[in-house]
């Protein structure tokens, strides 16, 4: 099972289109393994990456950088997904 | 469950509980359901389309969910859909107008290994589940593999991108499989893939900003199906073609559909915004379903009412 431990998505608000490419350019960074849930188009959309714990400082550091809004939009999506798996549980359980 | 009436449609469900889910549902409703097998995944799994059908040689209407695997949303609305079909049919007096004139055929499971890899190894898997020779990054993204400006912009020639469009146009078995049953089908008026997460819904083209011919038509069939989804809850989309709406995307589903003359071509994104992004709660599925309905409602009922 792969886990998410730790590994935030992060919801990126971004303000014209210069910060539009420099997320276009963050997501290219293979070395980062962010997956990309809503990719950076215009900035009137929202920009929502999940990005794993390893990476975390990297990308906070790159839009801290450069003043791109970003917050936590998932704090720890390995919980998400035990809450999610645990209610399916019990729903069979209970069946 | 011993039946479709005691199946559980506010929760999540297997690959395996799906399938009993659909052999109930055919068996209940022998004169209305058949269950075609188009294909097999790259893993061997079956690639099952549930066809309700009140008369022969009637012309189709294709709904698809879950092409994209851990979208697990789209699959749960698209086993509520077979239900409501099966119930609305013979009561809902618009509802049996439309499949008295056309078809429905429905996959709820288009990319069962990616699904089947969601419920036991990585939840967040998107991706077909074949390997890449040369790499050791898995899949291929269904919804970048077809020959509509395949390997265009807006999908990734690096197979361990999550948009990686494949080798070549319908190399995918789970995309072949469709193409190949849509051409012999021949006969397809609307076809509407469903994904999720954003609220939008969308018509060609993703790899071109040249308009499609039907524009205006696509365009305000699409604000009367946004209405009518949100008559219910209020929950606000957005929409107009692919690549203005959300962004540049190449080799996608419905500009393939479109271009072998499928008018009514549609794809849909569903609940939510992002505070759960694929981890929409159980409790969301029937809500989820219920205002998708009436969107589906408005593109069928004027498909049926347009033929062409």
């Amino acid at each position: 099972l792969k886990a998410f431990e730790g590994d935030k998505v992060l919801r990126i608000l971004a303000k014209n289109e210069d910060q539009i490419s420099l997320l276009q350019d963050l997501t290219e960074m293979d070395q980062l393994q962010l997956d990309i849930w809503k990719e950076p188009t215009h900035p009137t959309l929202p920009v929502d990456i999940h990005v794993p714990f390893e990476s975390l400082q990297s990308v906070k550091a790159f839009l801290e950088a450069n003043e791109i809004e970003h917050y936590i939009m998932i704090n720890d999506l390995q919980a998400l997904i035990d809450e999610e798996r645990h209610e399916m549980q019990s729903t069979r359980f209970i069946e | 469950p011993r039946n479709t009436d005691n199946f559980d449609y506010a929760q999540y469900h297997t690959l395996d509980e799906i399938n009993a889910f659909m052999d109930m549902l055919v068996a209940e409703n022998p004169n209305l359901v058949t269950k075609l097998r188009i294909g097999s995944s790259y893993e061997q799994r079956p690639l099952y389309v549930l066809k309700f059908s009140s008369g022969p040689n009637r012309p189709g209407f294709w709904i698809d969910t879950g092409i994209h695997s851990r979208e697990w949303v789209t699959q749960a609305a698209g086993i509520w859909f077979a239900k409501k079909i099966v119930i609305d049919y013979g009561r809902n007096q618009a509802f049996t107008a439309i499949l008295n004139k056309m078809d429905i055929l429905l996959e709820i499971v288009t990319n069962p290994d990616g699904y089947h890899y969601t419920h036991t190894t990585n939840r967040m898997w998107r991706k077909t589940r074949k390997p890449n020779p040369g790499s050791s990054c898995v899949g291929v993204d269904p919804n970048r593999n077809w020959d509509a400006g395949f390997g265009g912009p807006g999908a990734s020639s690096n197979p361990c991108m999550e948009t990686y469009r494949g080798p070549s146009a319908h190399s995918e078995s789970e995309v072949k499989s469709i193409v190949d049953y849509v051409k012999s089908h021949g006969n397809i008026k609307g076809f509407i893939s469903i994904h999720s997460y954003s609220q939008m819904l969308m018509y060609p083209y993703g790899y071109t900003k040249t308009p499609v011919p039907n524009q205006p038509e696509l365009h305000d069939l699409a604000r009367r199906a946004i209405a009518n989804l949100a008559s219910l809850y209020g929950t606000k989309y957005t929409y107009g073609s692919i690549i203005t709406t959300i962004y540049q995307a190449s080799g996608g589903t419905i500009d393939w559909t479109y271009d072998q003359g499928i008018k009514y071509s549609y794809t849909f994104e569903l609940r939510d915004t992002g505070r759960y992004g694929f981890l929409l709660p159980a409790n969301q599925i029937i809500p989820t379903a219920q205002e998708t309905w009436l969107g589906l409602m408005t593109i069928m009922q004027h498909t049926k009412d347009n033929l062409y």
